[in-house]
């Protein structure tokens, strides 16, 4: 069997809201590791990676790797019902087809249980090779997210340059075009507003805006996102779940023919 | 114009 309890439930509330627009069924993946889920949203542009390492949980109990394939949805339906301070435990047997969700309340007088079906889901696990990329550029998540939704009102791609000078966000319309510039900004008094760029080479990457604003739904999760760019290979949208892992949205570039 | 490729141009199965 398994049984995972989180205290900050909001957590996993926080990732079904960031992935349950891009993918709809997926297998979440439960081993010793910890929680996770590798996903392609329906048209295979984008890809949802989630990592939660068992040491984050106040109790992670995983006796044999379980693979639960869920309507995500569905889950989120259920918990979207977990108060934003419960504590959401996780239950399932080995063989088994329902998965429960158990909330508490801090005070610990409310306590619910949910139960949801598992699916079958005939997923394909793709593999991700480890890249030195040629650039990140690590910056404030909401300021991401300002950038591409304000984008996104003038044109459908984006392209994303990063040099020396900085890191670019560019797009063209029918009403006209935007560039946006953010440069390296370390003299802040957060380490989390600040905008760092780590350059080995200039790159340059033409994105659909569409699938960029869809990952900006991970904002909540995370105070900063990197993206992490080479030539000829998908943009990594990182967001870093504290002290349990990540949430990361793997995009594939448009290219010239 | 540039043209979307899937993310399996990129990643394969394994």
């Amino acid at each position: 069997m398994l049984e995972f309890r989180l205290v900050q439930g909001s957590l996993l509330k926080k990732v079904m809201e960031a992935i349950k627009d891009l993918v709809t069924d997926a297998n979440f993946e439960c081993s010793s590791t910890g929680f996770s889920l590798q996903a392609m949203d329906s048209s295979h542009v984008a890809l949802v990676a989630l990592l939660l390492r068992s040491e984050g949980f106040e109790h992670y109990r995983c006796d044999r790797n379980l693979s639960m394939g869920m309507n995500l949805n569905n889950m989120s339906k259920m918990l979207k019902c977990a108060g934003n301070d419960d504590i959401i435990t996780i239950k399932a047997d080995d063989g088994g087809d329902i998965v429960t969700f158990m909330f508490e309340s801090p005070s610990q007088d409310k306590i619910s249980d949910f139960e949801m079906k598992l699916m079958d889901i005939s997923s394909e696990q793709l593999g991700i090779p480890e890249s030195e990329y040629q650039s990140i550029v690590r910056m404030p998540a909401a300021e991401f997210q300002r950038i591409c939704k304000d984008l996104s009102s003038i044109g459908d791609t984006v392209i994303i340059s990063v040099t020396k000078e900085g890191v670019k966000f560019s797009t063209r319309g029918d009403i006209g075009s935007a560039n946006i510039v953010c440069r390296q900004n370390t003299s802040v008094d957060k380490p989390e507003e600040a905008t760092v760029i780590e350059m080995k080479e200039p790159v340059s990457l033409t994105f659909a805006l569409r699938y960029m604003n869809s990952f900006t739904k991970a904002t909540p999760l995370s105070n900063s996102v990197s993206l992490s760019m080479s030539s000829d290979l998908p943009l990594v949208v990182e967001y870093k779940i504290a002290d349990m892992g990540y949430l990361r949205f793997y995009l594939a570039p448009k290219i010239e023919d | 114009a540039p043209q979307q490729r899937p993310i399996t141009f990129f990643f394969s199965p394994g």
